[in-house]
């Protein structure tokens, strides 16, 4: 697993922003010096955390881009013992400002070089495609954890996903593996909830992390007021997922 | 409105491509000739139109990037009245295929001209990104509908999705307009989606559609059998509100 961990998946709206935030939140409760790169013009990540738009004025844009230091975009989250390297919209225009720069896969891996001994653990939460601003992620990183909808077309998504890490793993990082996979936003009223896990155990056998989070509302109210579900209501089915799951990624990690 | 409308929201997993089935399926229910073009590599819509991957040999791809006619990747869907022009895997290259043509933006706008007077509508399924794909489908469009789920993240992009749509108004396509909101997967447990839909009409007033989609299981359950959620249970909450959206939809195009 490592210390570095893209958290990736192409499929849009499986619970990666919330997977990178909760994830994170858990891990620096447990004492992990934590940091939260947003890889994800939308800045879903930065938001969740309570990050203003106007507290953002250097984010990893600059960094892509301007070859900024890392150190130069870090701030402190409401979270103890969680950083964030917040994302802004003009990120959007990262991938054609980088179309001839030749180390352009490389940039997030060079910067995040300088900031690594500080942290035991670093998250990118990535946007939902498999251009540039991923693949910088899936190039810096040494494993990823896929979150996974339980629905249908989310499965149909994964063979995609698979194909890419295969590629990169080829070209620019031989050492990325996959982490795990997170069943997310599993409904217990609904039968295709455990077709999907079901299929996904017997591709991927122990590499789906046991613990599966289960949708629930207070997970989605959370962002609405800033915070990680952890903070908002710490005993929800939701905060207890992440928990377990943060429980988990450690035990996978002393085990690696 | 007009013929031309584009299905696009860079947030993902907000019902896209479950708008674009269905409601394509809904017209062509209410006698329309209809033309669902799949802009998303992931293929979802030619996946839960029953389109087996091997039956997709000729795709938008070639469209866009061999040049070859639209005509050529056309097929009969298993709703009548409903073709479709597939999506592969190999639409990813697209974008950095395509990087050094100056009408790259223009590729679709080109290829459906030829075919336009064949089609009463003709709805493009876009992927959760603001790219070169969607820039195609926004370019070649008359108009927009924007699906929002009614949840916090989704709020958050709106305004990106808008100055985005502003911005191709001005550059390639000056009689693009914003056709409508439609509210998707709304809970009538969860207080938030209520919160949501009221902040989104009072932005919007009249362009959100009146009719919501609510969060409905058969809805999710439909593309794993390979069928619009219309063929596959009529009665349910899902399909009725998008009979009645396709409904307001042909009431709005009379009026404009
Ligand atoms: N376990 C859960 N229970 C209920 N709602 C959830 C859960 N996990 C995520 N959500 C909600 O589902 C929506 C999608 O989740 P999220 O934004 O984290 O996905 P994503 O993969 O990051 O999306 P994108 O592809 O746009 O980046 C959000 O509104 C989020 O609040
Ligand atoms: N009204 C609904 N009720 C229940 N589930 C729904 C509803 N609408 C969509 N879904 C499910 O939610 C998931 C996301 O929907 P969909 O794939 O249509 O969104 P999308 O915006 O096209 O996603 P992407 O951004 O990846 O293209 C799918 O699994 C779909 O089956
Ligand atoms: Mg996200
Ligand atoms: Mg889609």
């Amino acid at each position: 697993l490592g210390k570095v961990i893209a958290i990736a998946n192409q499929k849009g709206g499986v619970g990666k922003t919330t997977t990178a935030i909760n994830l994170g939140t858990a891990l620096a409760a447990a004492d992990c010096r934590v940091l939260l790169v947003d890889m994800d013009p939308q800045g879903n990540a930065s938001t969740g955390l309570g990050l203003a738009a106007r507290a953002r004025e250097r984010s990893i844009y600059h960094v892509l881009v301007d070859q900024v230091p890392m150190a130069d975009v870090i701030q402190p989250s409401q979270v103890p013992g969680l950083s964030v390297a917040p994302a802004t919209p003009d990120l959007l225009g990262a991938e054609l400002e980088l179309v001839d720069k030749r180390d352009r896969a490389l940039r997030l891996r060079q910067a995040l070089a300088e900031v690594l001994d500080r942290f035991d653990v670093v998250l990118f939460d990535c946007p939902p495609s498999l251009g540039l601003l991923t693949l910088n992620a899936l190039t810096a990183a040494e494993s990823v954890i896929v979150p996974l909808q339980c629905e249908f077309f989310a499965l149909e998504g994964l063979s995609h996903l698979v194909r890419n890490i295969e590629r990169v793993k080829r070209s620019f990082n031989p050492g990325l593996q996959i982490g795990g996979v997170i069943l997310t936003m599993h409904d217990r009223r609904n039968r295709l909830s455990d077709m999907v896990s079901e299929d996904v155990r017997s591709h991927f056998g122990d590499l789906v992390f046991s613990t599966i989070v289960p949708r629930n509302v207070r997970v989605s109210e959370a962002p609405s007021h800033g915070k990680p579900v952890l903070l908002y209501d710490w005993r929800c089915s939701g905060s207890q997922a992440y928990v377990k799951i943060a429980a988990e990624l450690l035990r996978r990690r002393r085990k690696a």
